[in-house]
Parts: C-alpha cells; structure tokens; sequence
C-alpha cells in the first residue's frame, strides 16, 4: 500500500468521524443529505460482498465493517433517532435516489469486467459511488447555513477521492499490469463533481468568511 | 491471476 492510498483512507474515515461527531455529539443532522447516506449504504452493501468470498488483508476486512457499520448506523440516525431526525432538513433533500439508482443499474449490467452477478454489483458500486454526493451538493446549494462540520465532511470525501487518483497513478508506474479502467473512470468523474465545491471552499477559507455556494 | 480482477481497494 502506497501512501496516497493511505492518506486516501484515512481522509475517508476523518470524513465519517466527522460526520458521526455531529450527529452523535451534537444530536443535529443539519445540513446532511439523508439521500446521499442512503446511496453510500447502498454502494458498500454492494462492494464489500467480497468480504465473504476474498480475503485480503485484515486492514481491508476492518476497513470494510467499518465502512459498512457507520454508513447504516448514519442512516439509522438520520431515520429513526428521535432527537437527530428532528434537524433533518427533509423539505430541501428532495433528490430522487431512483433516477441515480436505475441507470447505474442498467449501466453495470452492461459495463463490468464480467457478467457475473458480483462484478455486476461491484460495477454498479462504483457507478453509484461516483453520483452519490449529488443530493449532498445540492443540499448544500440550498442551505443559507452551511456549518463547519458540514464543510468539512464534504472537504475530505472530496479529498479522499483525490487521493485516489494519486494512488492510481502510482500504481499504474509502480505495478505490473495494474489496470482497472471502470474504477479510473468513474473516480475521475466523481472527483471533478468537487471541484465546483473545493473552489467555494478554499475561496472562504482564504477570505476567512463562512462558507456559501451560489445558487 | 490477472491483477485486474483483484480488488483491494476500498
């Protein structure tokens, strides 16, 4: 394992902590797309199938629960908590998951490494991954308040998948035959929708002002 | 085995 893979991990985990520190600590859920919660619970239930048929490593398998764990106990939260539901922002998270959902479907039934039903799931994974943070994005467009806790998770799951992108490259250099272009693809795809984000955010921290992105 | 069809990443 490279470095920026493992800055890239651990940027996603801060990412989860971070979010998890506002709903547990903080009792508040403001600011967060139930939907794209959902999408990422969704998206690891359909990677990490792999967990009872490959092992790799047993950073990997903990990675995996851990990933998995936080994103249905987010969910849970979001849902069922009886003081964190209450700050769900129900009437602006109105993306539909289903127009995400189906073409990602149709897309990995047609595009994957083997038409099998784990690599179609592993495929639909990915595709879903990429669009995932629409509904937080446009959350976010929509909320006069954006606080830090907020900001900052959608800073590291940006950055986390720019790392990712580092990660590939040495890869590509350092390994033989390492090539995985549905992966490539689809985090290249999923980085830029940040990058109208990473501007917004970078321009209020430079200013020292609170964060907004324009309607 | 062919690296592709190896997943270890997250």
């Amino acid at each position: 394992m490279n470095i920026f893979r493992l800055a890239g991990d651990m940027t996603h985990l801060a990412s989860v902590l971070v979010l998890l520190l506002k709903i547990h600590t903080i009792k508040s859920c403001a600011g967060i797309s139930l939907k794209t919660q959902e999408l990422y619970a969704i998206t690891f239930a359909t990677r990490y199938l792999d967990l009872f048929t490959d092992y790799i490593s047993f950073y990997n398998t903990v990675m995996k629960i851990i990933f998995l764990g936080s994103s249905f106990s987010i969910v849970w939260y979001m849902r069922r908590h009886k003081v964190v539901r209450r700050s769900y922002d129900r009437d602006q998270d109105t993306f539909r998951h289903f127009f995400l959902i189906l073409p990602c479907l149709l897309l990995a039934t047609f595009i994957n490494e083997k038409l099998t039903a784990k690599e179609v799931l592993w495929a639909f994974s990915l595709y879903l991954e990429a669009v995932a943070i629409l509904p937080q994005l446009v959350l976010l467009q929509r909320t006069r308040n954006i606080d830090n806790l907020t900001g900052q998770y959608v800073f590291l799951l940006g950055a986390y998948r720019a790392l990712y992108i580092l990660n590939w490259i040495y890869r590509y250099f350092t390994e033989a035959r390492y090539v995985h272009w549905i992966t490539w693809i689809c985090g290249v795809v999923q980085t830029l929708l940040y990058a109208d984000f990473f501007y917004y955010y970078f321009q209020s921290w430079k200013k020292n002002v609170k964060l907004e992105l324009p309607a | 085995a062919n690296s592709a069809s190896i997943k270890d990443e997250l």
